[in-house]
């Protein structure tokens, strides 16, 4: 465990209690993308199968109970408790057309063709592409409310705090991990354009909107 | 290919 891994969990645990919170106290999910949330939570369900099987430590069971719990929690706020908060005209974007993708593509790229290898490939493929559906949403209502944007920039600093984990484990431990490391990249960089409108305008106390 | 403990990230 190295300070960047840490802080970058810290950061992801922080993303997503601030959407669970978020949507639990305004008792609505608007602006909140289902789509991304259902397949956050395949992320997580397909790369924590190890949970009771490989036990690394408290605080790695600890968090992934704590991740696999919140998404069910904030699935489910969407999908049944404020159900009727889900702005499911502007969440259109096509799931099948990430995972079908990236379902194959754990099949062909991977470090070892065994069941749990494949799924623990095809979640950090998943995870990379996963907040596809919440920016296009974004990008079609045309703004997002300040919680759900500081939820995004949470939840993209994680990632980027991966990689700076990444190099600092490749120098200090000769420890790589070519799969994580560029769908990590390919995750960062998708979050560039909203990282970019984010120190813009939302630390400047403005709104975050798109450019119409 | 990576030993097991490789997986010791969330």
């Amino acid at each position: 465990m190295n300070i960047f891994r840490l802080v970058g969990d810290l950061s992801h645990l922080l993303a997503i209690l601030l959407l669970l919170w978020k949507i639990w106290k305004t008792r609505s999910c608007a602006g909140v993308s289902g789509k991304s949330q259902i397949m956050f939570g395949l992320v997580y369900i397909t790369r924590y199968l190890d949970l009771f099987t490989n036990f690394i430590s408290i605080y790695n069971t600890t968090m992934k109970a704590i991740f696999i719990a919140v998404a069910i929690a904030t699935i489910y706020l969407i999908y049944f408790k404020f159900k009727a908060t889900y702005d499911s005209n502007h969440d259109t974007f096509r799931m099948e057309f990430l995972i079908v993708p990236v379902g194959g593509l754990a099949f062909l790229v991977n470090h070892d063709f065994t069941a749990l290898e494949i799924l623990w490939t095809f979640s950090i493929y998943l995870e990379s592409v996963a907040i596809l559906p919440q920016l296009f949403m974004i990008s079609k209502t045309g703004e997002a409310e300040t919680i759900t944007s500081h939820y995004l920039f949470a939840l993209g600093s994680y990632r980027a705090l991966y990689i700076v984990n990444w190099v600092y484990r490749y120098y200090f431990e000769g420890f790589f991990d070519l799969i994580a490391i560029v769908a990590g990249c390919v995750q960062t960089i998708l979050y560039c354009d909203f990282f970019y409108l984010y120190v813009t305008k939302v630390m400047h106390g403005k709104k975050l909107s798109l450019p119409a | 290919p990576l030993d097991e403990e490789a997986k010791d990230e969330l």
